[in-house]
């Protein structure tokens, strides 16, 4: 899903 | 990755690492409200199911695994090894009263309805409150030890830095998650109060107490 942010934080 | 990011998660990790070794060195988890180390337990193991999922990072992936092992090392002192020095009279706030909204918060206001995401979300939205019982016990005591003080100073100071972490990102970035800013203010705001107790207080070396 492109609305979805990255997860590269933590 | 940026200063503000990077000095953020180091926070983060100095305050979990304060809090174990204050344990294993005093033999001792007085004063330490096992409610909340079991919600960020909790947390890291719903937000950091990716790791099953997929790589980002050695960087983000190490330091995932440093955070859910020491999160159950601390369960396990709390809980196990030291169970005669915990003080669970005073740790009597209510988690219900937290995974019952939160839990159905995420399922409303999430990025996408996917079981993983609303997983992600649910942490987020829970590790913003998670402290809560820790702060709870501490205004029933009415004192900290100073050590404990540490660890809460780096674990807001965590979230405040990743605001500003945010606030580069949108700007040279794009970048912006809803979700996690609004949480995160949440979770900076609640420890405002000791903010202002530590600075005040222990960093001009007296102990942490309330007025009763």
């Amino acid at each position: 899903d492109e609305d979805v942010p990255t997860k590269d934080e933590l | 990755m940026n200063v503000f990011r990077l000095t953020g998660d180091l926070s983060h990790l100095a305050a979990i690492i304060i809090l174990l070794l204050k344990i294993w060195k005093t033999r001792s988890c007085a004063g330490i409200s096992g409610k909340s180390q079991i919600l960020f337990a909790v947390v890291f193991t719903s937000r950091y199911l990716d790791l099953l999922t997929s790589f980002i990072s050695l960087y983000n992936t190490s330091m995932k695994v440093i955070y859910i092992g020491c999160a159950y090392a601390t369960l396990y002192f709390v809980y196990m090894k030291f169970k005669a020095t915990y003080d669970g009279n005073h740790d009597t706030f209510r988690v219900e009263f937290l995974l019952v909204p939160v839990g159905g918060l995420s399922f409303l206001v999430n990025h996408d309805f996917s079981p993983l995401e609303i997983l992600w979300t649910f942490s987020i939205y829970l590790e913003s409150v998670a402290i809560l019982p820790q702060l709870f016990m501490i205004s029933k005591t009415g004192e900290a030890e100073t050590i404990t003080t540490h660890y809460l100073f780096f674990l807001g100071l965590y979230r405040a830095l990743y605001l500003f972490n945010w606030i580069w990102r949108f700007y040279f970035e794009g970048f912006f998650d809803m979700i996690a800013i609004v949480a995160g203010l949440v979770q900076t705001i609640l420890y405002c109060d000791f903010f202002y107790l530590y600075i005040t207080k222990v960093l001009k070396g007296k102990k942490l107490s309330l007025p009763a």
